[in-house]
């Protein structure tokens, strides 16, 4: 604000025309940036970036896009618990059933299966057990095996194998058979049956496909 | 705080707009498209020095005139048009390699002005 004699009242310079005034703050502003990012002059670039590119990096920037639900949202996820059933067993073999009511995994998508089991063994000994997954065949109603799991078990105490997408094919269809084999004498396969407080039991990790929601059992 | 208004000589916030397109620098600098330098000036009387900024009423301003008068000879200065609040100023741009880089510049932003 000039004083009478045109004079800035802070620097005592005489004040300058509007024009020369705003390219005095426009470099002061290109000067302030550039100083606050270390840079000596303004960067010129070498080659240029496609949209595209800039289009996702501006998308990690801001988070999910606009109206796209959190991850939560697209699909509950849910553990389902489901304990062993005895089926027909010898020495080395035991047969293990585990059943889902369609209400609980029907319309789901079954994304992990794990089957935990306790076993009690002498000190210092390695246990070799042989898991199968069984499946139905469609032709004559019995079951064959899908895949076969091979576990070292070295200790007592709760164990845990993940199954592969063969028993979570089976676990979407509501019944996931096993079969166990013993493969030394170490201990016997129907140990892992344990009592009722160490039954062997399968976690299913499901999501809700969307179509319809499942509280948690 | 007060923004600058017509004639008035009191210290206030004058709104400054700088236009990254305008000066050339849209090219690497993506977002946003320009930077508010807003500046403080204006004068601070003794009667309203250290009153910063909103906390100024005009009661309080004739009060402190009274006092200021009474107080022999008032000299300006002493005081300064200063900021009171700021705000960071968030740029999105390309280095010279090309790679997009965000970077939070504090205080760059004046929001408010006052007398010191």
């Amino acid at each position: 604000t000039p004083r009478a004699d045109n004079q800035c009242l802070v620097c005592g310079e005489p004040t300058l025309d509007l024009e020369s005034q705003r390219k005095l703050l426009l470099n002061l502003a290109k000067r302030s940036i550039l100083d606050k990012l270390h840079l000596s002059q303004r960067p010129i670039l070498s080659q240029p970036v496609s949209r595209a590119a800039l289009r996702t990096a501006l998308q990690h920037l801001r988070g999910p896009p606009q109206g796209a639900l959190p991850e939560a949202d697209r699909g509950q996820e849910y553990e389902i618990i489901s304990f062993a059933e005895t089926g027909l067993s010898n020495i080395n073999q035991t047969r293990l059933d585990f059943h889902f009511s369609d209400r609980t995994v029907g319309g789901m998508e079954v994304q992990q299966v794990r089957l935990m089991f306790f076993v009690q063994l002498p000190p210092n000994t390695i246990w070799t057990l042989k898991v199968r997954v069984l499946v139905l065949d469609p032709h004559d109603a019995n079951f064959t095996l899908a895949t076969q799991h091979l576990l070292e078990v070295d200790a007592s105490g709760w164990h845990q194998l993940f199954l592969g997408p063969e028993a979570q094919a089976a676990c979407s269809q509501g019944h996931l058979p096993l079969e166990l084999v013993s493969e030394s004498q170490i201990a016997q396969s129907s140990d892992i049956l344990g009592g009722a407080a160490h039954r062997p039991f399968v976690v299913a990790r499901v999501r809700v496909g969307g179509k319809q929601r499942v509280r948690r059992h | 705080g007060i923004d600058c208004q017509g004639g008035s000589r009191m210290c206030c916030r004058q709104e400054f707009f700088v236009d990254f397109r305008e000066i050339g620098w849209d090219d690497w600098i993506i977002q946003p498209e320009g930077y508010a330098m807003n500046f403080c000036t204006g004068q601070c009387p003794l009667h309203v020095a250290g009153i910063p900024g909103i906390a100024a009423s005009f009661h309080t301003a004739v009060l402190n005139l009274l006092k200021a008068n009474t107080a022999t000879g008032t000299t300006e200065g002493g005081s300064c048009c200063v900021p009171t609040a700021q705000k960071p100023l968030s740029l999105l741009y390309y280095d010279r390699d090309s790679n997009i880089v965000k970077t939070d510049i504090p205080d760059m932003v004046v929001e408010a002005c006052g007398c010191s």
